[in-house]
Parts: C-alpha cells; structure tokens; sequence
C-alpha cells in the first residue's frame, strides 16, 4: 500500500528504505540477543556487569543492543566473546525454553529461532527473592505459570477435569 | 520541565504493587488507557488502530475482572496504560527500537506499550505482516503483569507466530491472569437452557441447546463442553433476545410437555411469551391480547416482580420464587397448588442444616448438562438433589439441597467487560 503524507502526494514513503534490524548471524550477535533477552545475566561475568551498569533515564537500560553493537570498543567485544561457559549455558536455556534441541552450539535452528520477530520484554528477569504469598506458594513463576494443578489446590479436582493435557 | 517532573513525582499513578508474588498487579479493576497523541502508527487508520487496541483490551476483560476504558481527557500521568508507536529512539523511551524485524514492541510492567512503527502490523485477518491485535494482546498481558510464557499455545509466547484465524486467550493464559486478579464473580438474574427444535437436511427434527448467563441487561452464552462462555461475550440483551426489556429479566419458563411447548420471560409484575422459532418475543397470545402482561393475569396467585422461576416436568409444575417462599403453580389445572406458598426452606431441604440459600434465591436452572436442577444466589449454588441421587442414597429428601459449592468453579470465566467496550 502506497502511504503518501505531504498533501501534493509528492513523499510517496518508500517502504523499501525503512530501517532493518540487524540479522543475528554470527556468535557476536547471538551474545547480544541473549544478553538484551536476560539470557546472560549482566552478574553472569564481570565484563558483562561493567557493560550493565545501572543506567540513568536518558541511557539505554540495556546499553547493549544490534544497533550500537559497533560503538563497542574492540577489546570488550572480544572479551565478551571469551565468556564461553556462559554464552554456552546461556545458548542451552535459550533452547530450552524456545523447545529447540538443545546442543549448546549457535545452530542454524537457533539462529532462525533468533531471528524471529518478537516481544521486547526480556524473557529471564532478575528474579528478586520471590516471598509466598498468603494462598499460592510460588518457588518459580514459570513453574507455576506452566502447571496450573497447584493454583487452586482446592479445586485440583475441577482443574484436573479441566486441564487441557489431560482432556 | 522542572514543573512536569514534579508534577510527576506528586502524581506518581497511584499503583500499589500488592504483596509482591514475583509479579506486580494493578490494584484496581478499572484501568485507563490512550493512544499518546503523537504515536499513531503512520501505517494503520486512527479507527483502526483504536479499533484494535479495545478489541485487545476487551479479550482480557472477557477472562479477568479487570475492565478497561479509554479515556481521552484526564491528565496523561492519571491514564493507567498509554500505548504508541514509534521507531529507533521513540516517545522518550528508554529501549530503542532496532527497525523491521526482530523485536516489533515491548511493554512495562503496569506501565506503557510501544510498537515499532518500522515493523509492518495489520489489522485481524489481513494477509501477511504482523497482526498488530495479537501483539497487543500480548504486550497488555505483560502490562497487567504476565511475564513470557513458553508454552505452545500462550499468547504470552515470546515470539511471535503468525496468528491462526482467530486467537483467543486460552484455558492456562486465563489462570495465568487470574491467578494476578482473581476470577470473576457476581450474582445472576437468571440462568437457563434454552432449546429449539431444528429440521435436519433429511427433514428430521432435532432438539438443541445452549445455556445462557443473564446479569442484569447483559448475557452470555455458556458453551459447557469448553468450560467458557462463548468468544466475544457479555452482549446486550436487546441485540440477542428480539423484544425483552433493556435491562434483562428476573425468570426464564419452559413449560414442555405433550400438551405444551412455551417459552416465558418474567420482568417485575409482567411477563412475555417467546417465540424460540422466529427468535422473538410474541406480539399477541392466542386471543389477540397484546405481550407483555399481568403475571397475575394468567398465573392466578402468583404476583410479580419475582426471583426466579422453573418448570419442573417431573410434576408438571412451575416453581415461582419470591423472597422466602416458593409457590407451585400447576400448568395443567392452571391453578397454584393448594400447599402453596411454602417456605423454600420446606421445599427445598438441606441435605447439610444451615446450608441453604433460605431467600432470595437469584436464579434457579434445570441443566440439561447436567440433567440437574441448580439455586444460585450470589456467588454460590446449590443442586437439588436428582432421582439419580435417591436411587443411590434413598435417605436424601425429595428436593433436598447438597451442599453449595462457589459459582466459579462449576461455570468458569463469566465476566463482566466495560460498557463502553459493548458492541
């Protein structure tokens, strides 16, 4: 669909031009994906955390992300490839939760499920420590997001008749 | 500037974070929301995209007791949720956007949503894109507090799979969601099956079904076998039921025997007959006199305005409930039995002494889901004990009511939404 904006039709917005976010393709982009989505947590590695710095309003609360990638300096981007065990741990939850084998190793299937458009919001979040609440004890939300038995334990009869794996 | 930020801080939106169960919650049902003024998509009409963020909005109020309104004139720092468009840098937020592709909008806790005006939204069923109504029904979900669910199915899934005809918020996504606000709750004024006799392709005649939620001027239908009312509900009562009153009924009859197949609807001290084959209530009964009329009229005994009421095709009888006393009314003498009025308490025993609705019953419903005769009366029910029953326990009383159980776990997700969101 053509969108004009100028009343004499002149500005015909090329849709063509319209800015790309950068593919993932290589380990570096995955580092910042899995750092930007919570993956690598910024305690994970020291490099990592000076990278994370608590930031002010005007800063990017995730001051790593595809389009700034280039404003790194050499050295941290090279150090921050050397976090092995934790792109590698990070790698692993990734394909966990995204129901990809998980190999641990920046496959094709990883970097196509990488590249899919998606919600902002980190999946892993600095969990504080979770209290239990006066009806629900929670020890993970997900856990609890997942098996809704233990929600109403009360009822675990109704949830039982109702729960979608078992109809 | 220095104003504004005070401002701010004074204001700050009041948002109690209740006790902290690892996830925030608004503590309140109503919640405000606007399209900033600057960040309207440039590549979607206003009507559309309004369109599509109260539909959004809407799907959760249909499955929580949160309800939603936009409003267009309190002060921006009052407005509970804002949402805009914008690309790179954008609304003076904090995550810029990276362009077309990967991430297309994200959203904070209690807070604000942005979608990326690089990524190419649609409006529902629209060819290729991004459906910009499923993304805002996941990115409010995470405004209301749901975090990323990886569960095939959830609309809480992180990324974004292409929506299939018609997404709705499923069985687990609305325990997630009420499991933050609770579930929904609140009396009825009348709950009933409703048949209809249909004509197969082979000319053969079928009887079907459905169950339907009245509270006040507005109902849903209850699809029982999915455990939720119909996608779409509450509507008002005027655009399903042809010639009811506005403001709903008080009692819903089916007298069907050999003799007789008809439909009534009670509202204060009138009544109509419906007609379930044209879906419509009857201008005129057999002799011409104009619908409504006097239930006292042509129930002699029996005077409006009423609870509830049922017919019971075991005695042919139809059960009139007014405060503490219930009046049989027999369909075949058209004459209230001589017993009658009695009080509920005698007609209806408890199985268990003290549990008992006594007055005031709200809504009474024979399920043929069931095959069960149900007394509702706020959010509890209690079953009148069925032939089943006294062939395995012959001590229970005739009529006799088990004890109640709460609204919300037999009928699940009936929920009001906001006025302004009714169709």
């Amino acid at each position: 669909e053509k969108i004009f904006h100028s009343r004499d039709h002149s500005d015909v917005v090329d849709m063509n031009n319209i800015h790309q976010a950068e593919a993932i393709t290589d380990k570096h982009t995955a580092q910042l994906f899995l750092f930007k989505y919570g993956f690598i947590r910024a305690s994970d590695s020291d490099e990592v955390q000076s990278l994370a710095e608590p930031v002010s309003d005007t800063d990017d609360i995730f001051p790593l992300n595809l389009q700034e990638a280039g404003a790194l300096s050499r050295s941290s981007r090279t150090e921050l490839q050397n976090q092995q065990p934790e792109f590698i741990s990070a790698l692993r939850e990734f394909q966990r939760v995204s129901s990809l084998p998980v190999t641990g190793v920046f496959d094709d299937a990883t970097k196509a499920a990488m590249n899919q458009p998606r919600c902002g919001v980190p999946d892993q979040e600095e969990q504080p420590e979770l209290t239990e609440s006066n009806s629900i004890s929670i020890q993970n939300h997900t856990e609890v997001m997942q098996n809704h038995n233990e929600v109403t334990p009360n009822s675990a009869d109704v949830m039982q008749n109702h729960n979608p794996a078992v109809r | 500037r220095k104003r504004h930020l005070a401002a701010l801080l004074k204001n700050r939106r009041r948002r109690d974070v209740g006790d902290w169960t690892g996830h925030m919650s608004f503590s309140k049902t109503l919640l405000k929301w606007r399209v900033i003024g600057e960040g309207y998509s440039s590549q979607l009409s206003i009507d559309e995209q309004k369109y599509i963020f109260r539909l959004g909005f809407r799907m959760w109020s249909e499955v929580s007791p949160l309800e939603f309104q936009e409003d267009l004139h309190s002060p921006l720092e009052d407005i509970d949720i804002r949402l805009g468009f914008g690309t790179g840098r954008h609304l003076g937020c904090s995550q810029r956007f990276d362009g077309a592709g990967h991430e297309f909008a994200h959203a904070w806790f209690l807070g604000d949503i942005h979608f990326d005006d690089d990524e190419h939204f649609t409006v529902p069923n629209t060819g290729s894109g991004i459906s910009l109504l499923k993304v805002a029904v996941h990115e409010i979900g995470h405004v209301l507090g749901l975090p990323h669910i990886y569960r095939a199915g959830s609309i809480m899934q992180p990324s974004y799979l292409p929506q299939d005809s018609g997404f709705e918020i499923d069985w687990m996504d609305r325990k997630s969601i009420q499991s933050l606000y609770g579930v929904c709750q609140g009396r009825f004024s009348a709950v009933f099956d409703w048949i209809r006799k249909e004509l197969t392709p082979y000319g053969e005649v079928t009887v079907r079904f459905n169950t339907y939620f009245m509270r006040d001027g507005w109902y849903w239908l209850y699809e029982n076998r999915n455990n939720r009312t119909r996608y779409g509900d509450p509507v008002a009562v005027p655009v399903g039921w042809n010639g009811l009153p506005d403001s709903g009924v008080d009692a819903y009859v089916h007298v069907w025997n050999r003799k007789t197949d008809a439909v009534y609807f009670f509202k204060g001290v009138q009544y109509w007959r419906y007609d379930s084959e044209n879906d419509r209530v009857f201008a005129n009964d057999s002799l011409g006199r104009s619908y409504p009329r006097l239930i006292s009229d042509d129930f002699p005994g029996v005077i409006g305005p009423l609870d509830t009421a049922y017919y019971d095709r075991r005695d042919a009888h139809v059960y009139f409930f007014k405060g503490s006393q219930v009046f049989r009314f027999d369909v075949r003498t058209n004459r209230l039995a001589k017993s009658s009025p009695q009080r509920i308490t005698a007609v209806f025993p408890a199985v268990v002494p003290g549990d008992h609705p006594v007055r005031n019953v709200d809504a009474s419903y024979f399920s043929y889901t069931h095959n069960s005769v149900f007394l509702l009366k706020g959010e509890r029910y209690w079953r009148v004990v069925s032939a089943r029953d006294r062939r395995r326990k012959p001590s229970l009383p005739l009529n006799a009511l088990l004890p109640h159980r709460d609204v919300d776990q037999q009928w699940f997700d009936i929920c009001d939404v906001h006025s302004s969101s009714l169709r």
